[in-house]
């Protein structure tokens, strides 16, 4: 069933594809690259699902990092940022890779100087939801976590960890059960 | 997780994704999302493809990369998304994600593992306008 243009984003953040499709306009002809960054930048806003954007899925620490990429289809150039710290715009970001470096990935801190130094704002990415997350995760022995082969055992404690040194000892902790859902994913 | 592909009115195609990653992740770690090939690949001869699920295991095995290739050898959207899950259960037989294809001309499909169903996205004119499209898994 062909039709051209186009959008399709996976999950149902209708606003997103809504974004981008009217980016590129009844007849097609606004750019792609806009039409990515603006679709997957309004899910940034409305935090969609808690899977995108500030303010969730917090880290061990509680921390928010955010990962974003895009990719230029004719000419396989890609911009791309990982685990990058208080910055809300992550895909924005990632185009400014794209547009104004040779690179592909930048991560973490160097990304967020990066970042700043194209006109970010430097933000706190924590909202009280995340904190919250945070809290209870820490309450319930952190758990499920992503440990293994350490001590004290991942599976009823929290860390700090050291890995386990004996062979016999090591034991792989990890269930085999995906920990991944609707509303935790990648 | 976003991922997201959009094609104009003459074939330029465009992908990208966004995350915060998984919850209660170690410090410092990354999913598939930035990594092209897995969260999103895009290839203006063929179509493109966007993953979503457990990035570390995606990060490995490369399902948007492998179903925009199984687009370019012949595959439906729908039956190459088929086949870059069917690889990661080969080796992850517990995996829980899912895989959206578009071929340039429009052309597009999905597959899931391990949820019970599966909604995806998609804006045309056929469609007059944006249409939510759920799947079983």
């Amino acid at each position: 069933d062909t039709s051209l243009p186009m959008v399709i984003n996976t999950w149902a953040f209708t606003n997103a594809t809504e974004k981008a499709w009217e980016v590129l306009g009844e007849a097609g002809t606004g750019s792609v690259l806009d039409a990515v960054e603006q679709g997957c930048s309004l899910c940034e806003r409305e935090q969609c699902d808690g899977t995108v954007g500030y303010g969730g899925r917090p880290d061990e620490n509680g921390e928010t990092t955010l990962d974003a990429m895009i990719m230029d289809g004719a000419t396989h150039d890609v911009g791309a940022v990982g685990a990058l710290r208080g910055i809300k715009d992550a895909i924005s970001v990632a185009r400014r890779v794209l547009e104004n470096t040779e690179h592909t990935l930048l991560v973490g801190s160097q990304a967020t100087q990066f970042a700043i130094s194209m006109g970010f704002k430097a933000e706190n990415l924590t909202t009280e939801s995340s904190i919250e997350k945070h809290q209870s995760w820490k309450e319930n022995d952190c758990q499920p976590n992503y440990w293994k082969n350490v001590t004290p055992d991942p599976s009823t404690s929290c860390g700090p960890y050291e890995p386990v040194q004996s062979e016999l000892k090591k034991r792989k902790s990890r269930s085999s059960e995906s920990r991944f859902d609707k509303l935790n994913h990648d | 997780t976003i991922g997201m592909i959009a094609i104009d009115g003459i074939g330029r195609i465009a992908g990208g994704t966004s995350t915060n990653g998984a919850i209660n992740k170690i410090p410092g770690r990354v999913g598939d999302s930035p990594i092209p090939g897995s969260g999103c690949y895009v290839d203006a001869k063929v179509g493109g493809a966007a993953a979503t699920g457990d990035g570390d295991v995606m990060m490995r095995l490369l399902p948007a990369l492998v179903a925009v290739n199984s687009m370019r050898a012949g595959m439906t959207p729908t039956f190459a998304a088929q086949q870059s899950l069917e690889r990661i259960l080969e080796y992850y037989p517990d995996f829980s994600g899912a895989v959206v294809a578009v071929a340039i001309d429009g052309r597009y499909g999905a597959a899931c593992r391990g949820f019970s169903s599966f909604s995806y996205s998609v804006a045309n004119d056929k469609l007059g306008g944006v249409k939510v499209i759920e799947i079983k898994c």
